[in-house]
């Protein structure tokens, strides 16, 4: 799951990584 | 844990939300219903389009990649607009993942529960919360800064033309029930909270989450809606229509994008991959 929700995965464990657009 | 009561638990998803969302209902009804110094631009046609998206594309794009920005100018009209949905979801997913880890016991759940309950719940809260944006002409974007109208949105080319409409008619029906931010705040964190999503480790915990928003969130309508009384079943019936709305969003996003020179964004193909 962790491999498939790189990004989501992110988003989650840190809340000041803004999604890189 | 210690069980947080029924208006405390209320008032704190009612923070989360106005904290972590840019929009809410009560700021996109100030823009709807025209109590605004600065109107929003209406886009109602392909010159209108043209003319917002100079005006507003720092706005709508500001956090866009500029090499995007240059090959968006030489793509039609639909593919933009596609884009600028992805860009709005994108934003949208990241205010709403902010938003479940205020959602007491979230943040302890098992990481890959965390993400499963995203993966299923964040276009399901999305088109609920894109209702507050909505009345039967159009759809606020842009921060307020513009209103697409509907017979636009439906005069798009296919399948492009059949994106918005089953949104808009949800919304028509959601707004119905006439609910406000703390209701909404509520709602959305029910969606996310759901013991039902495939492949949970942990269904019983989040089914004790899932259980104390809703029961807060019954109790919340009654004190909030005192007039009516069935609004509790007709909210958990909309549940259902979401996941709906969701199942053939996913399909019509899922064919654009085989068929349609669109790329989708990152965030939103770890989302759609494997959903349904």
């Amino acid at each position: 799951l962790k491999e498939k929700h790189k990004i989501l995965h992110r988003l989650l464990q840190n809340s000041s990584s803004p999604v890189d657009l | 844990s210690q069980q947080p009561d029924t208006k405390s638990l209320a008032k704190q998803m009612h923070e989360a939300y106005l904290k972590h969302f840019h929009m809410n209902k009560a700021k996109a009804r100030v823009f709807l219903t025209g109590k605004t110094s600065t109107p929003p631009f209406v886009i109602h046609d392909m010159d209108t389009l043209q003319h917002a998206e100079q005006k507003l594309i720092t706005q709508l794009l500001g956090n866009m990649a500029s090499g995007d920005v240059s090959t968006l100018r030489e793509r039609e009209v639909e593919a933009r607009l596609f884009l600028f949905c992805q860009y709005a979801s994108v934003a949208t997913v990241t205010e709403l993942t902010e938003f479940a880890k205020a959602v007491p016991g979230f943040a302890a759940l098992d990481l890959n529960d965390q993400v499963t309950l995203l993966k299923y719940g964040v276009y399901e809260a999305l088109f609920a919360l894109l209702a507050s944006c909505m009345n039967k002409d159009g759809l606020l974007v842009a921060h307020g800064g513009g209103f697409i109208t509907r017979e636009f949105l439906k005069s798009l080319r296919k399948p492009f033309s059949d994106m918005m409409e089953p949104k808009f008619q949800f919304a028509m029906r959601f707004n119905a029930l006439e609910l406000d931010d703390s209701d909404l705040a509520l709602f959305v964190a029910a969606i996310i909270c759901c013991g039902d999503r495939p492949g949970l480790s942990d269904v019983s915990q989040i089914e004790r989450i899932q259980e104390s928003i809703i029961h807060v969130l019954r109790l919340h309508l009654l004190s909030n809606h005192p007039d009516n009384t069935l609004l509790f079943p007709k909210l958990l019936q909309k549940l259902a229509d979401l996941r709906q709305l969701v199942t053939e969003h996913a399909e019509l996003v899922q064919d654009i994008n085989k068929t349609e020179d669109a790329s989708l964004h990152p965030l939103l193909q770890e989302i759609y991959r494997d959903m349904y």
